[in-house]
């Protein structure tokens, strides 16, 4: 019976996972491996191509207030916007997602602010490596592909921020989870009783064993033929936070010497004081 | 912590947030 709850709890997370994010890594591997049937997804992988790109596919670009300001900041700072952009409506998805999670709604609200604080980027990072290969990453929901050696060919500090991230990518695709793994997996992560300023740590803490119970069973049917994926994956959560520390650490760089740049509220409201 | 993270808090009780 015990095991039988924790596949209903698996369960539930699958489903809530596809009701919260948009593109699953399904999806994303079927558009990256052209099996999906429509057209293949438009390829940036320089600046004449970003800029056709930005007609071709429609960019999700932030409301600003002066549209002709926006145009004059160059091609690296709106490129960045729209990373941005894109980071918030992923907070807002995972916010969702966490609030699914069971019990997470029922701990001390500053707790889940916490948790959500130190949480989002451990989980953007996961996600993000669904739309990538070595080659590079998915953008726009999956209508544009843009190439590595593109983001690496950007003027400094920009060129530094996706390389860390393709090089974790390449390492935990290799463990090839599926989207039935990851929406427990993400779980897991979200409910870190470790986090800095936790007040009420006992329930998060209950709530993550029992959330780690239901990966391993997870992981045990749905690779059985990896009985080292648990122990490998958990291993994955200590190069996640290294992830998130140096991404911070560019962001609050970008922050001083790009004045260009706006940082968007609620991206600078998770990374004060962060890390 | 409510004060320093008003948007993180309103998303955690209102799932629109339309104006983000």
């Amino acid at each position: 019976p015990e095991s039988a709850d924790l596949r209903v709890l698996a369960k539930h997370l699958y489903d809530s996972y596809f009701k919260s994010f948009p593109l699953t890594k399904a999806k994303a591997r079927a558009i990256l491996t052209g099996k999906t049937g429509d057209k293949a997804p438009f390829v940036i992988h320089d600046m004449n191509s970003l800029k056709a790109g930005e007609h071709y596919i429609s960019f999700k670009q932030p409301p600003v207030p002066d549209q002709g300001q926006q145009q004059n900041k160059d091609m690296e700072i709106r490129l960045f916007q729209s990373c941005q952009f894109r980071s918030v409506e992923a907070v807002r998805e995972i916010t969702e997602f966490a609030k699914s999670i069971p019990g997470f709604v029922n701990l001390d609200l500053n707790d889940q602010v916490t948790l959500l604080k130190y949480g989002v980027h451990e989980v953007i990072f996961s996600m993000l490596a669904s739309v990538m290969n070595k080659d590079g990453t998915l953008v726009s929901c999956g209508q544009g592909f843009m190439t590595r050696e593109f983001l690496k060919s950007l003027r400094k500090p920009f060129c530094e921020l996706m390389e860390p991230k393709f090089d974790f990518s390449v390492k935990f695709n290799a463990l090839e989870l599926d989207d039935s793994d990851l929406a427990v997996f993400i779980s897991v992560i979200i409910l870190s009783g470790d986090r800095p300023g936790l007040v009420n740590v006992k329930p998060i803490e209950d709530l993550q064993d029992n959330m780690l119970q239901a990966l391993e069973l997870q992981l045990k049917m749905n690779h059985p033929d990896s009985p080292q994926l648990f122990a490998k994956l958990l291993q994955k959560m200590t190069d996640l936070r290294q992830i998130v520390t140096e991404h911070v650490q560019l962001l609050q760089l970008l922050k001083k010497t790009e004045l260009d740049m706006d940082i968007h509220p609620l991206l600078q409201e998770i990374i004060k004081d962060l890390y | 912590l409510k004060e320093k993270h008003k948007i993180l808090h309103r998303l955690l009780q209102n799932s629109s947030c339309s104006d983000l």
